[in-house]
């Protein structure tokens, strides 16, 4: 299966959410979002990797219009289910990759990676699905990012998110 | 936009590999993926959340039948990087909630959150698309969770990835 690059989609209206040191047990990926759903805010990227000892870290995206409040409703979450901290960030921007067959082509992603290895530019988080692979970056690199991106996978144009 | 949920999706050839403690810098992630992409193995989930003291943990999933391969190539990888430690397991099943306009609707995923924790059904890593929100169990809960997953949304069928 031949994969094939679509394009690069690039969402410079994101702030990303940590909430640091959870408890690693049922229950609580719920009790840190339901409140968040419950209050109509839009979530976009949503990352929990595997814990250690215990706890994890539970990241997720919202329009950087939702930053505030969001860090609000977080302030009793973060109380009740005893998380350790609360790291955010509003500077930050989504970069995609956009294709089709990605699943089978890791090579996409080791692209990605190598090409903005090489303009120095630090990978904060990343996600990916089967048509897509998303990164999160400081948005000071957002252009240079998208610019070297569409060198390395031979693209003419890009498309906003 | 009304959020609806067309299916959800399992996968029991998942393996999951999380290399721990690797320097949140630029280049790691393509030195950590490179040698898989080169290997052709296919990846499937990528994972890293946002780092802390200069570290962060990079995580991806990897057909079964690739499991030990994988490995063997960490191996060197780990001690070219300078990762603290490499933590596997191949006994996890991703399960997947699909559908339309996720993106405004985090009440979907803080309802297949709320359903799997009723359950005690912990959730060890999360990854989300506009058009998925996919989670990795313990494998041994992979058909509870489709089943409570099925009703919390009124649906009928599954659908194997
Ligand atoms: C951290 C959080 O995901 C927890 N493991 C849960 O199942 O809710
Ligand atoms: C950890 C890894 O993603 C690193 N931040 C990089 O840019 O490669």
């Amino acid at each position: 299966e031949k994969a094939v690059v679509a394009g690069i989609a690039f969402d410079r209206n994101e702030a990303r959410i940590n909430v640091k040191g959870v408890p690693d047990k049922p229950g609580i990926a719920y009790q840190i979002l339901g409140p968040i759903a419950d209050a109509n805010i839009e979530v976009d990227m949503i990352i929990q990797n595997v814990g250690e000892n215990g706890t994890t870290d539970f990241s997720f995206t919202v329009p950087r219009g939702e930053f505030q409040r969001t860090l609000g409703i977080l302030r009793d979450v973060q109380t009740h289910i005893g998380a350790a901290k609360i790291d955010a960030d509003d500077k930050v921007a989504k970069i995609s990759i956009v294709g089709v067959g990605m699943r089978s082509h890791c090579g996409i992603a080791s692209t990605m990676f190598r090409t903005l290895a090489e303009e120095g530019i630090n990978i904060q988080l990343i996600s990916t699905s089967e048509i897509k692979v998303s990164v999160l970056v400081d948005e000071k690199y957002l252009e240079l990012g998208v610019r070297v991106l569409h060198k390395a996978f031979g693209l003419d144009q890009t498309v906003e998110a």
